[in-house]
């Protein structure tokens, strides 16, 4: 999946691809201090004859687990699931609901989006992508929005939770690349110094079949020297798992 | 139509000295659950004399007959509903000239008879022709629709066919066979996403009891099963020919917890099988129970006792406990319904009172009785009132009915005035397996407090859309008129509160989607929307009858079932078909049939004329005759044997 991060003070975006395993769960936030957890499980894309390096992966399953309230939803692209122990609560895609169990609320907005709120703090979009059945490669995915807004505690983590608290970055020497429609620079952030490529990514949220285009500085190696550590670090277990750090 | 050759051959092999029935045809057409069917037959008196040619045919008693008409020789009888008075007084008035005819409708179990029988010159043709209408009800997951048959004799052309459209999809259809060994893998079904046709048509061969047996082995239920495909928890809203219905039956979520007293007669009546059976279904549904369920047990005859006077944990221990008390209960004595259920509602006031009672679970009374009170508080009105009182808002009562002594009406007047339902068991059949059945309908109550709204100016004549309950493997069912708009679509907006859940869904349909997809449906039964809103009206309407609390409300209420019945050619208890030769002179009337704890009727029997001529030979149950030959005209009066069923 392709992953945009908003910088506001910094005035831009920052996008890189983490191209993991189907099967795969990435930790997207991670917070022990509010209790939340989001995780996305990958899923690939259909094989076609022997081509299998080419598999691309999308998120397939993503959940937002509040450990407080013992509730987890997890948004598949055939249901959505609320469980609470021994409870389980299933949706389809197939109505536009509002479903309120204790300090989460569950938005879906038929057949196009699921928004989960925690404590009206912590929210998080999904948006679903269906795509032609028979196709010979696509198939559905979910799309994740998390707001800046979001009131996470200090030891927020995670893929995208690690930027609750914004880096500082620069952005310099800024030159023609070998793709003149594609300039290149150098970006410094947390300490490193990174070859980056000005590019653009898809924001589907006004336009699902368009989608409006983010122009962002492009981080090569699956966000090397931008997101804390190696993206391997950041696949998890189960779906409500929080991440270990060390 | 005109017999095939081979039929012909058939015909002629069958036609014997007195009547042979040429053909019988069922036909059903299921439209978003509303169902219309059509029994249809042709018959001709092959004898040398003229004689009575009857037509029977047993209809579930939640359909409305909608229509019969009759061609003898030529001469069409057609229907029409009309104020039960109002038929009536045209009926005497023809049969003060000598010009009518009876047809019956009998109460029988969960079915009703209709018959018709006419006197008929040798050698003449009549064709007979009923209509009726019924909703589907989603009982334990499935539709069933059941069709009662009965040719009585072997019939060259027999054809039973059930054509079922449904707009968001078939899920399942299955032809148990409920007919016999003797049938098994003769119906074929054919279905596609949203339609599904089912065609029985054994030859006359198959018919045969044996291979060279002259009698008939067709004779019992037709059962269809299916359920719809449900892809939104919102349920579906149709929208058709300016009415709506929205099905409402959610599926996937986590039952409540129950709070449950079960009051169980054990009066000297209930001796035997019905305690018995009592017994074994009760051992069921106690194991049925969960550590999350509370439950008690009280057991009455003239006196009550409490197997706990509170709610205890359905946990194992006390459910082994429970089962070994309902085994050791040994029925004698008279009947104190009144205080065997103010103490189950004092059991349930004083676990609530004790903070004892999830604030999300259901409490629910399920009453099983056999029999009248006879000792205590007897008069039912009293009961119907102190029940009322001691059952608070979040409270339930179901009500099950044993065999024949018992007034249903009245059990059936408690259970839905405190937000319950009742059902009869039926102690000749497996009593143990009904009981065990309609708990299961209960026994798993996904969401409470349901409603159903709709913007404000976009509908109008609602029907009940707001519900205390809903239980897995059911559906709600709201209906209305759709008033005139400038949009193209209708909104339906439900909210429910689950375990923990507070739900709001939102669904639509578009005004004419349905209409035109209908159009192009050569089996669907277009003005499904419009008959469903009726029929749901009606019924409404004759249970707020029932509970009127004045005489002028009760008037009102029947002016409307009245208006409405005839609007849309319902024959209901307070209607009646009259049915009239062309030239109006001769005239048959079919009025409904009395419940049999109500005077006329000999419950479950399926008779009701006492006085009827006795039959001669062993006339098959649908095709009856008399051998008094009868000089014409084709419809002989006879007053002096009619019967009419009155009632209301």
């Amino acid at each position: 999946p392709h992953f945009i991060i908003h910088l506001p003070k910094n005035n831009m975006d920052v996008c890189f691809n983490i191209d993991s395993k189907p099967g795969h769960i990435l930790n997207l936030v991670s917070d022990p201090g509010t209790g939340v957890v989001v995780n996305g499980q990958l899923v690939g894309s259909k094989r076609v004859g022997v081509e299998k390096e080419n598999v691309k992966t999308y998120f397939g399953t993503i959940s937002v687990f509040s450990q407080l309230d013992g509730i987890m939803v997890t948004v598949s692209t055939d249901r959505i699931q609320l469980t609470d122990g021994k409870h389980n609560h299933s949706f389809s895609w197939g109505a536009t609901a509002d479903i309120t169990q204790d300090r989460v609320k569950v938005s879906i907005v038929k057949d196009s989006q699921v928004t989960v709120t925690v404590d009206e703090k912590i929210r998080v979009m999904m948006l679903l992508h269906r795509v032609w059945k028979k196709h010979p490669t696509s198939v559905d995915f979910l799309g994740l929005y998390i707001p800046n807004s979001n009131q996470y505690s200090s030891k927020a983590h995670g893929l995208i939770g690690q930027f609750g608290q914004e880096p500082e970055v620069r952005v310099y020497n800024l030159h023609q690349g070998a793709d003149p429609l594609k300039k290149e620079a150098t970006m410094e952030v947390k300490g490193n110094k990174l070859a980056v490529t000005r590019g653009w990514q898809k924001d589907y949220r006004r336009d699902k079949k368009r989608g409006s285009d983010i122009f962002c500085w492009f981080i090569h190696n699956s966000g090397k020297g931008f997101i804390d550590g190696h993206y391997t670090t950041y696949i998890v277990p189960r779906l409500d798992s929080f991440l270990q750090r060390p | 139509g005109v017999l095939t050759n081979e039929e012909q051959e058939d015909f002629e092999a069958v036609q014997g000295d007195d009547i042979t029935v040429e053909s019988y045809r069922v036909e059903s057409r299921i439209t978003s659950r509303f169902c219309h069917t059509t029994f249809k037959s042709f018959v001709v008196n092959s004898g040398p004399n003229a004689q009575s040619i009857g037509f029977h045919v047993q209809i579930p008693k939640r359909a409305f007959i909608t229509n019969f008409t009759m061609n003898v020789n030529g001469v069409t009888f057609v229907g029409s509903v009309k104020e039960k008075t109002v038929a009536r007084n045209l009926y005497a008035q023809a049969r003060a000239r000598g010009k009518a005819a009876g047809i019956v409708r009998a109460n029988s179990q969960d079915m009703e008879t209709f018959k018709a029988e006419v006197h008929v010159p040798s050698g003449n043709r009549i064709e007979f022709e009923l209509h009726y209408q019924e909703m589907m009800y989603r009982k334990l997951g499935l539709y069933e629709h059941t069709l009662h048959l009965q040719p009585g004799r072997l019939v060259p052309r027999f054809q039973l066919d059930v054509y079922i459209y449904e707009p968001n999809g078939i899920a399942s259809v299955e032809v148990p066979n409920t007919l016999g060994e003797h049938f098994t893998g003769l119906a074929q079904v054919t279905s596609n996403k949203h339609k599904a046709h089912v065609v029985f048509k054994p030859s006359l061969k198959q018919q045969r009891k044996c291979d060279n047996c002259t009698t008939s082995a067709l004779s019992g239920i037709f059962t269809v099963k299916y359920d719809v495909i449900r892809e939104s928890a919102a349920g579906e809203l149709h929208v058709s020919d300016g009415h709506f219905v929205h099905f409402f039956a959610p599926t996937n979520l986590s039952p409540l917890p129950k709070n449950i007293v079960f009051v169980i007669d054990v009066s000297g009546s209930m001796w035997g099988v019905k305690m018995k059976q009592t017994v074994e279904a009760m051992q069921a549904i106690l194991d049925d129970l969960t550590m999350d369920d509370y439950f008690s047990i009280i057991d009455f005859n003239h006196n009550v006792r409490c197997w706990s006077d509170e709610l205890v944990q359905g946990s194992t221990i006390q459910v082994a406990e429970a089962k070994k008390y309902i085994q050791d209960i040994k029925p004698n004595g008279g009947t104190n319904i009144n205080e065997a259920l103010l103490r189950a509602g004092q059991i349930l006031h004083k676990a609530a009172n004790q903070g004892m009672l999830n604030s999300r679970s259901v409490s629910m009374i399920i009453l099983v009785s056999d029999g009248d009170p006879t000792v205590g508080e007897i008069k039912l009105s009293a009961i119907q009132k102190n029940v009322k009182k001691i059952m608070r808002e979040d409270f339930s009562l179901f009500s099950l009915g044993i065999g024949f002594d018992v007034d249903y009406d009245f059990l059936e007047r408690i259970a839905t005035e405190n937000r319950g339902v009742a059902q009869r068991i039926y102690a000749n059949k497996d009593a143990s397996e009904q009981l065990r059945r309609f708990y299961s309908q209960v026994s798993s109550p996904l969401l409470r407090k349901i409603t159903v709204l709709f913007p404000e100016g976009s509908v109008s004549d609602v029907t009940q859309n707001s519900f205390d309950k809903y239980f897995s493997g059911s559906e709600l069912v709201v209906a209305g008129k759709v008033l005139p708009s400038d949009g193209t679509s209708l909104n339906s907006f439900i909210t429910a509160s689950s375990d923990r859940l507070d739900l709001s869904l939102q669904t639509e349909a578009d005004y004419m989607r349905l209409d035109a997809e209908l159009a192009r449906q050569q089996h669907a039964f277009t003005g499904f929307a419009r008959q469903m809103w009726a029929y749901i009206t009606v019924n409404q309407l004759l249970s707020e009858r029932s509970q009127a609390p004045t005489a002028s409300r009760k008037r009102k209420i029947t002016q409307r079932i009245l208006n409405l019945a005839v609007e849309h050619q319902f024959v209901t208890p307070l209607t009646a078909l009259l049915v009239e030769s062309e030239e109006a002179n001769e005239k048959l009337l079919a009025d409904s049939p009395k419940d049999p704890r109500k005077g006329c009727c000999g419950g479950g029997s399926g008779t009701v004329i006492p006085e009827r001529t006795p039959m001669v030979e062993s006339p098959p149950p649908w095709v009856q005759l008399t051998t008094t030959p009868t000089p014409s005209p084709a419809l002989g009066p006879l007053p002096e044997r009619l019967t009419i069923v009155d009632n209301d």
